[in-house]
Order: C-alpha cells, then structure tokens, then sequence
C-alpha cells in the first residue's frame, strides 16, 4: 500500500518537472520498482522464515513443544494445485546439465542442505540431472548395517520425529501435541494391522511414568485370569505376548533419499494412496491436519520374526514420486483424474500369495524422487 | 518426506517367564539417525 501511494505521486513529481509524457515515463519505471519490491519481500520472506527456524531450534533445545495451531497459510495451501507443482519441479530438476557446471550445482545443493559428498557413489560429473544427484546411491561401506540379529535398523537417514507403542483399535500416532491421526488411516482401512489391546498410544516421553502402572494393570489382569479359567492362564503364559511399536523418521532435503529394509521379512501387500503432495517440514506438521495420512504415500505391509511389518513411505511436495524397487512398474504423482483424492487405495497383493516378496535386513526397497 | 514404520516386537513379560525380553527403543526424540543404525534391541528367553 505504500508503494501505491508513493507511486502517484512520484509520477506526478516527474510529470511537473519533465513538462509532459508522464505515462511513459511512469511505465519505464513500473517494472524494475515491482521487481525491486518483489525481491525485497522475498528476502524479507526468507529472513523472517530463518529466524523462525532459529527460534523453533532453540525452543527445541529447551525442551518445549509446539502445539497444532492451523493457521491461514495452511488454508491456502490447499488450493494451491500442489500435486501439477511438485511435477513441474520434478520436470526441471531432470533437465540435464553442462558437464563442466555439475559440480559446482551439486556442490551448491550440498552447502545448501548439509550433504556429504564424499559419501556418493559416482564423480559429481557422472550425475546428468539434479534429480540424478538427488536419488544417487553411496559408496560400498557407508552405510554398514547393524550385525545384532536382535536389532530392527532404520531405513532410512533421517530426524526421529516420533516413536512409541500403541495400544487398542483405535490406536492413534501424535503429529504434533494436541493433534493425532489413525494408524489405520494412514496404513488403510483394509490393512493387516494386529489389534493389540484397549488403551491409547503410549509415547515415548511417558514410558517411563507408565510403566510401572501397566505392570500394575498386567497384574490385575493376571489376578482376574487366574480366579477366571487355569486353562486362559496357560496359554497366557505359553504365547510370548507382541505389541505394536511404531517409528516416524523425517528426511531434510539433503539427506541420502533411499529407504532400506529394517529387518529380515516377507513384504505381502503394497497400498497406493494417491493423495495431496503439501509440505512435510516442521512448520507443516504444526499447521496442516492430518497431513500424513491426506499425502501421497506407498505402504508396505508383511510379517517378519516377530509378526507384523509395515513402512509408510510419504512424498511431499518437492520429493512427490516413490520408486519401489521391488515393483519398477508402479508410478506414483501422476496427473489427478479425479476431484477428490478420497478414492480407496490401489493395491497390490504380491506373489506367491502368503509369501510374497523376500527382502533382506539393509536390502535397498524404495527411492524418493524429485518431483 | 517422511517414513512411518509401524511393527509387532515382543513386550511385556509374560508372568511366568520374567526372563522373556521385550523390544526397547535405542533412540531419542529429535536424533539424528543412518540407515542401517539399530533403532530398537531385543532378546530372546
């Protein structure tokens, strides 16, 4: 607004001392002010964005925790046509570059993101596209996988957002304090999922606390069991009970963008849900409801050792599309052909039925890609 | 993005086996973790 009012008059200042020809002149001067304005606003943007990054961090290292606050910017964010962005994106990002200008982008993305170089497979020069680079795999030994064949590994580099046990049908994953979704939503509502028992979600911050209050319950449990039926108490006893754990890692722009297998296991189904593409950063999960279980994402879903698997791989708006190396033909982030994304899942059961596809501990499974 | 992982592990002891192992986390909120880094450890009885 006080551009528009500065203009006018500025204009007219120059009109009264040129003599004449004011709109020509007004015009020349149109552009270069809008593109002086914009990227003003832009760096003001981005100044005020690092600044709430610092302050989240710092928060963070306090121990405080940021509460679900949906605000307008969110609002908006869902009209905006995401899904044809993150395309475009992908579009661009696999233009290929100069031979003699690779390294010095990639190098760029790297000091931009924190990524380690040294750590990727190929010369920077072999990487044809950003996309290429974005997706490359790492030297033999990087990554050395945990030997304890009691360990579950993580499958991907990433930040712990998440993780605990969840209890009861309805068992329900924090985003963020004061908002959860539906492990069922977000795996689908045909999944394998085990129930479990009654309860709720048991986060890691209140293990501890809680604890001692489920050893009280199994107690009663036990003591109502023994009065109730000895045959209930031994097949109790018999059976070594399972429960359902659950682990959210999110993944920075600069972080190695392959998922791997967390354990020795037999995937049986693949879920498609072709779903919106909105932000995943910190920000987003505070602003956005239900933002994992509305994205698009491929769940995978078997048995292992210890009973049932499944990983969740969601996209965002810059890393939309998920390659499954186990299934090459799917294509994810493909133009939307209906309004709603509310359809049903796409899914795919794997051969042998009951069986399906064996994945070793470490083997790679899936990618994101750009766009 | 983002990868949820959702699985079955054993927990609790059963009341007659005290020995019988349960799955425990390795990690921490915020941590920053590799592919292929334990996550979680348990034991056989």
């Amino acid at each position: 607004s006080w551009y528009a009012k500065q203009f006018p008059t500025t204009s007219q200042a120059r009109a009264s001392v040129s003599g004449g020809n004011s709109d020509s002149q007004g015009n020349a001067f149109l552009l270069p002010g809008a593109t002086v304005a914009t990227l003003l606003m832009l760096g003001a943007l981005h100044a005020r964005r690092l600044y709430d990054d610092k302050k989240v961090e710092d928060a963070r290292e306090k121990g405080v925790e940021f509460e679900f606050q949906p605000d307008v910017k969110a609002a908006f964010l869902r009209m905006l046509p995401l899904r044809s962005i993150s395309r475009v994106w992908g579009f661009l990002t696999n233009v290929e570059i100069p031979v003699w200008l690779r390294p010095h982008v990639y190098r760029a993305w790297a000091r931009a993101f924190r990524s380690n170089l040294e750590e990727a497979a190929l010369p920077l020069d072999e990487y044809a596209s950003l996309r290429d680079f974005f997706v490359r795999t790492l030297r033999e030994g990087c990554r050395p996988i945990d030997p304890d064949p009691y360990s579950l590994v993580s499958p991907v580099d990433g930040t712990i957002l998440r993780f605990g046990e969840l209890k009861g049908a309805g068992a329900m994953i924090e985003q963020v304090k004061g908002f959860s979704y539906s492990v069922s939503s977000l795996l689908g509502a045909s999944s394998l999922l085990p129930i479990i028992a009654e309860g709720h979600t048991q986060d890691d911050s209140s293990t501890i606390e809680q604890e001692s209050s489920q050893r009280e319950k199994s107690k009663k449990s036990w003591w109502r069991i023994s009065l109730a039926s000895p045959k209930v108490r031994e097949t109790v006893s018999a059976c070594p009970m399972k429960g359902l754990y659950y682990c959210v890692i999110y993944l920075k722009p600069g972080d190695y963008h392959r998922i791997h297998s967390p354990v020795d296991w037999n995937v049986l189904v693949r879920r498609h849900f072709a779903g919106h593409l909105f932000p995943l950063n910190e920000r987003a999960t505070r602003t956005i409801r239900n933002l994992y279980v509305e994205n698009e994402r491929v769940v995978l879903e078997g048995l292992w050792q210890q009973g049932y698997m499944a990983v969740a791989a969601i996209g965002a708006t810059n890393i939309g599309s998920i390659e499954l190396f186990i299934e090459p033909e799917l294509r994810t982030n493909r133009p939307r052909k209906k309004l709603l994304h509310s359809g049903p899942p796409e899914e795919c059961v794997y051969k042998p039925e009951g069986v399906g596809v064996m994945l070793k501990k470490g083997e790679e499974v899936a990618a994101f890609n750009m766009g | 993005s983002t990868v949820v992982l959702v699985f079955q592990a054993p927990t609790l002891k059963s009341p007659k086996n005290s020995n019988a192992s349960e799955f425990r986390f390795s990690i921490r909120r915020g941590d920053r973790i590799r592919v292929g880094e334990a996550m979680g450890r348990w034991h056989d009885s």
